[in-house]
């Protein structure tokens, strides 16, 4: 009498979990742009044998915009989860993995994201300001400001900005822009920068020579700008946490198998 | 015509009476929120 199949899968089962987190790292490790993504919900999980030892494992994630940029050095599990208030990004993600022997590796993955709705958050939130578009006037005037008044602050090195992260605008009590961009080092000072900044070019592409700042440009009832930067060269690095140990399962290096 | 007969109700016999303080096992999938729902 042939053995009966294994009981399918569920989403919150430790080797759920396993894979699951596996395809995040895989996710965030591929990811160039934005922020670091966590894990919210396992939507889905299915088990197709290929023989003895050998899976393939189709993951449907559920993931949440965390408060790191995808540059920083912290680690994933000390990353804040954006609250629902803070306009939350969802991001939905299906990825395909490979178990050959207890080892995990991701073959392919597919990730779109999203920001939660405006209603949604007026509904929980009225007075709570929402993203601003990355192409916003006031948000790209607030960016360059901002930009601007921290190297004609700072002797390090001249920064360039790298990307806008995201904005928000509120227009009630009185007229706020925040931004959150990042910023990669150059091989000028800002000195340097004063007489020809077309000259100053980026430094190589290092962690340490990456950062991220926050801006806030208040512009009623009175102006005021305030400009934080955080360069990753400049922070002891936080120590990598090892993934955890689930039972039974071993963990590959993803990266290079994606198809 | 058509005649609308009635379906005699399942029985109720073969029900397997659970035990007190039974908690049935969560659905397999999706899995649990771990922040919030969007």
């Amino acid at each position: 009498v042939p053995a009966a199949p294994p009981a399918p899968l569920g989403c919150d089962d430790p080797e759920s979990e396993a894979a699951a987190e596996v395809a995040l790292n895989y996710i965030n490790g591929q990811s160039h742009h934005g922020y670091k993504f966590a894990l919210n919900r396992i939507e889905d999980i299915r088990v197709v044998p290929q023989g003895p030892n050998n899976d393939i494992i189709f993951l449907e994630l559920d993931l949440l915009e965390t408060t790191c940029p995808i540059l920083s050095p912290t680690p994933l599990a000390n990353c804040t989860v954006r609250s629902f208030a803070e306009h939350a990004v969802e991001g939905d993600c299906d990825v395909k993995l490979q178990k050959v022997d207890g080892i995990l590796s991701v073959l392919a993955s597919k990730c779109h994201s999203h920001a939660d709705s405006s209603e949604d958050i007026r509904k929980v939130c009225p007075d709570c300001p929402l993203l601003a578009r990355m192409n916003d006037t006031e948000v790209l005037e607030t960016v360059s400001a901002a930009l601007n008044d921290y190297n004609s602050k700072t002797t390090d090195s001249y920064l360039r900005l790298l990307e806008i992260g995201r904005a928000k605008i509120q227009y009630h009590p009185g007229h706020v822009v925040v931004t959150e961009f990042a910023v990669g080092a150059t091989n000028c000072s800002a000195q340097e920068a004063k007489a020809n900044v077309g000259a100053c070019q980026l430094l190589p592409e290092d962690q340490s020579n990456f950062g991220f700042c926050t801006a806030v440009m208040v512009k009623a009832p009175s102006q005021d700008l305030q400009v934080d930067c955080q360069l990753y060269g400049h922070q002891v690095p936080a120590p990598d946490i090892p993934l955890l140990s689930w039972p039974g399962v071993t963990y590959a290096h993803p990266g290079q198998d994606t198809s | 015509s058509v005649a609308k007969r009635a379906v005699p109700e399942a029985a109720q016999h073969d029900k397997v009476p659970r035990p007190v303080g039974f908690v049935p096992p969560p659905p397999p999938c999706p899995g649990r929120i771990r922040y919030f729902d969007i």
